[in-house]
């Protein structure tokens, strides 16, 4: 464990909570699309396979249960609770989220560290994370108000990916064998995806203004 | 043993 993947980590799970906090205390979720967090839910469920089978450590065990968590209760949230569904943008939270996972399936077939089944989803759940965050990049492009809460939680998913980067550069150089491209890649794209949003979210926030993104 | 070394990172 270094300081950027710690780093990185705490960012993750502080954006999962300012997004809990959003939905469980004012009971709102606009401007949250139910499509990312359905693909993060299913990113973490490929992922986190062999949370049982392989023990790392209770930090990393503790931290597996957290996100697992968070996303399936999201989910639930905005799709069961009566209040906060009714806050949910069905009209313009359109993004056929299914043609992010069957490409990224077929990659990750193609692509991945060795064909084995857990492999394969760990590949998968990668390629997907990498993507999940389009569909709220595309809603809030149509929403126009952005409100703090909704702004900072994507703010911080992705800060998180990009302390992971450090932490890749960090683990290459200090150990012998720690390579990962495919890792290495899909969090690069994933930040990447973000760019536009850092863009406009620094200047929002140094003119002091609100964040708005150009249509 | 399966010689998969297990993902550590989240």
């Amino acid at each position: 464990m270094n300081i950027f993947r710690l780093a990185g980590d705490m960012t993750h799970l502080m954006s999962v909570l300012v997004l809990l906090l959003k939905i469980h205390t004012i009971k709102s979720c606009a401007g949250i699309s139910l499509k990312t967090q359905e693909l993060y839910a299913l990113v973490f469920a490929t992922r986190y396979l062999d949370i049982f089978t392989d023990f790392i450590s209770v930090y990393n065990t503790i931290m597996k249960l957290i996100f697992l968590g968070s996303s399936f209760s999201i989910v639930w949230y905005m799709r069961r609770h009566k209040l906060v569904r009714r806050s949910y943008d069905k009209e313009q939270d359109t993004f056929r989220h299914f043609f992010l996972v069957l490409p990224c399936l077929l990659l990750a077939l193609v692509m991945n560290e060795k064909f084995t089944f857990k492999e394969v989803m760990w590949a998968f759940s990668l390629y997907l994370e990498a993507v999940a965050i389009l569909p709220q990049l595309v809603l809030l492009q149509r929403t126009k108000n952005i409100d703090n809460l909704t702004g900072q939680y994507v703010f911080l998913l992705g800060a998180y990916r990009a302390f992971y980067i450090f932490n890749w550069i960090y683990r290459y150089f200090t150990e012998p064998h720690y390579v990962h491209w495919i890792t290495w890649i899909s969090g690069l794209v994933q930040t990447l995806l973000y760019a536009d949003f850092f863009y406009y979210y620094f200047n929002s926030w140094k003119n002091n203004v609100k964040l708005h993104l150009p249509a | 043993e399966d010689n998969e070394t297990p993902h550590d990172e989240l």
